[in-house]
């Protein structure tokens, strides 16, 4: 079948990559049991094929329901958020499709051209999502005391939270470590 | 607030409350979060003293097991105030929450999320009379013992035996060899007192496979091990040194009959084995487990994402067109690339993650009127998503890390830890590739079947549908 490059086409080629895959791993177990290889080597010599065809499946799995979950969410919110999350499902596929090129190129019909496309549409996302990445992770609505980090609280005091926090060092307890007497300085004087 | 951030938030142009409600399934939800936050957080057990990064291994755990207690002792307060059951636990402690208070694992997480889950699911209904009521009261700790040091994922090769001598109507629980000792249970060391352990079970001379047992590990009192009992730590990790993984053995301990969990399989008194419907049946928790953390990493990833972002909306760097500031870091699309990916990964899993909690509670009740059509397609499912959400993970986790150069590095970031939590989910419950090999062979089977002609079920159903025509 052509190669689309919207979301829908995107979902369905990964389903001819893992479809593809998992053929492909068949035909070579029975291949290699024609060579009178027994099923269980069969199989472990076509283990990291298997361990790609299902992680090619899990891909179109996690990639449909995205898709379809988000479709069904979008019915009920505002036109302006309904745009940022598509602008996300569509940003998502198109990172694993770019991810994926190999893949795709081998088992479906998609062309250069449409990979360029596909890049270029990635970048526009990334734009578009930039006005409105703050106020994407603000809406997980995670507590400074939950996130318990020095780089992501609220009010974005970076620099004062990472020197408050090092001033917790126990090494910063006292101005000179014991260290010093018992080795640096016979250390450095040759005494050591 | 920092002025750049403070603008970015100008800017926006959706409702961030909006979408929040829309993550939490609705306003009224948001609100209830928020209630159960605050109110979890004010008691002040996420607070330390000295901060946990500088303490010893010991400190770090006898530190966990004190929040680990105030926060249970919160929760049944919770539930004697609310009358709720299970899901003030899940609240609670699964999810952002949990890991807040206990940032580098809890020694009680296995208590609710294996121990009293497979008393729900393994035990008669006589047995959970016994067990479940206090293991909701935490009258008894339990943990939950399936790895051994010599074996692992694949857990039909369980060399831990429970032979069953029809004279004293006691089975014996024996570890025959060193790589028989279970291995890395959270809370298992010095912590829980009582177990599930999953052992070769040995009737009449024949051996049925692997079965659930309830084991008593230490007095209820001294907390001293019981006779036979070998009990301790496995040592430091990568991270999850707060959930005291710990290793276990047997010196044939001898436990009653009616301590098989026997929901499914039976052993009656002079012995006689009763065979379950399904053999797949003793994988129900591991299948819960692997479901509860799909939603789990989600948590990780939103925050670490959240970190990162904020991060490069304050952060200043380079000048890449002369006399001008030095731009944030948002604005470079590289860096972009990194966090816009992570965000839109939190919420395609989290809505996986969604998915399969409602396929897994639909199989769960089929189960229950017999029905078992579609465990191995949830077997399936659940082995692959575990695997790849926690990769995937781990990947957002670490890409944020480094969105945050040096800075990242910190132990104040809260990276370390996360990526600490994340990584060990790679793992635990299944090692990934062992998990994607496991749906491979599910895969293959469908693919023969669609080959045959026969009708295949919802999740791999295209394979019928795009393979048509193709290497058949």
């Amino acid at each position: 079948p052509p190669w689309e490059n919207t979301v829908e086409g995107i979902i369905h080629g990964f389903q001819q990559v893992s479809a593809g895959k998992i053929g492909a791993c068949v035909a070579n177990i029975e291949k290699r049991q024609r060579t009178g290889m027994s099923y269980e080597d069969a199989w472990n010599m076509t283990s990291v094929q298997l361990a790609n065809a299902s992680e090619a499946h899990c891909r179109a799995f996690i990639l449909t329901t995205y898709f379809t979950e988000t479709e069904n969410q979008i019915k009920s919110v505002s036109p302006a958020l309904r745009t940022v999350l598509l602008q996300l499902v569509d940003l998502y596929v198109v990172y694993w499709a770019l991810q994926r090129v190999g893949d795709l190129l081998r088992f479906t019909s998609i062309s250069e051209r449409d990979i360029e496309q596909l890049q270029s549409w990635y970048e526009e996302l990334l734009l578009k999502l930039r006005v409105n990445a703050v106020g994407l992770v603000d809406a997980f609505d995670i507590r400074d005391e939950i996130l318990h980090s020095a780089l992501g609280a609220y009010d974005g005091r970076v620099y004062e939270r990472l020197m408050e926090e090092a001033l917790k060092s126990p090494l910063n307890a006292e101005p000179v470590n014991e260290s010093f007497h018992k080795y640096l300085k016979p250390f450095m004087q040759g005494k050591l | 607030v920092n002025p750049d951030l403070q603008r970015e938030r100008d800017n926006c142009t959706f409702n961030v409350t909006e979408l929040t409600n829309l993550i939490d399934g609705g306003a009224q939800k948001t609100e209830e979060r928020r209630k159960r936050e605050e109110m979890v957080l004010k008691e002040g057990i996420h607070l330390d003293e000295v901060p946990s990064e500088y303490l010893s291994h010991k400190e770090k755990y006898e530190l966990a097991v004190k929040k680990a207690c105030y926060l249970f002792k919160m929760i049944r307060r919770l539930q004697e105030e609310e009358n709720t059951g299970m899901e003030n636990y899940q609240e609670v402690l699964g999810g952002s929450l949990g890991s807040a208070i206990l940032r580098d694992g809890s020694p009680l997480t296995l208590h609710y999320v294996m121990f009293i889950p497979t008393l729900m699911g393994q035990a008669t209904v006589e047995q959970q009379v016994l067990w479940i009521g206090r293991a909701f009261n935490c009258d008894i700790i339990g943990t939950y013992a399936q790895t051994e040091l010599g074996h692992g994922t694949f857990i039909r090769g369980l060399e831990t035996t429970a032979t069953y001598d029809p004279d004293t109507k006691e089975f014996v629980l024996h570890s025959p060899t060193l790589t028989s000792y279970k291995w890395w249970p959270g809370g298992l060391a010095h912590t829980a007192n009582y177990c599930i352990v999953v052992a070769q079970l040995y009737t009449k001379g024949q051996c049925h496979g692997i079965h659930p047992f309830i084991v008593q590990l230490r007095d209820e009192e001294t907390h001293m091990p019981l006779p036979g009992i070998k009990v301790g730590e496995i040592g430091a990790k990568l991270g999850m040194n707060g959930t005291n993984n710990g290793f276990l053995g047997f010196d044939k301990v001898r436990i009653p009959r009616e301590h098989m969990l026997m929901k499914n399989a039976k052993v009656l008194e002079d012995g006689t084995y009763v065979r379950a419907p399904s053999s797949k049946l003793t994988y129900g928790t591991m299948m819960f487990v692997r479901v509860v953390l799909v939603n789990d990493v989600c948590s990780y990833m939103a925050k670490a994402v959240t970190i990162a972002t904020r991060y490069s909306a304050v952060r200043h760097q380079s000048q890449p067109k002369p006399d001008e500031p030095e731009p944030q870091i948002l604005d470079y699309v590289t860096q972009q690339h990194k966090l816009a990916i992570g965000i839109a990964t939190v919420h395609a899993l989290r809505l996986s993650a969604a998915w399969i909690w409602n396929m897994y509670n639909n199989v769960t009740a089929e189960l229950d009127a017999g029905d078992m059509e579609r465990l191995p397609e949830l077997h399936a499912l659940s082995c692959c998503l575990k695997a790849i959400s926690t990769a995937d993970a781990a990947e957002t986790v670490e890409r944020c890390r480094l969105s945050c150069g040096g800075h990242g590095y910190m132990l104040a970031s809260s990276f370390p830890l996360m990526y600490g939590m994340v990584t060990a989910a790679c793992t635990y419950e299944g090692e990934n590739t062992v998990m994607l090999l496991q749906t491979a062979r599910y895969l293959v089977k469908a693919w023969q079947q669609a080959k045959g002609g026969n009708p295949l079920t919802p999740t791999v159903a295209y394979i019928a549908s795009v393979s048509a025509g193709r290497r058949s």
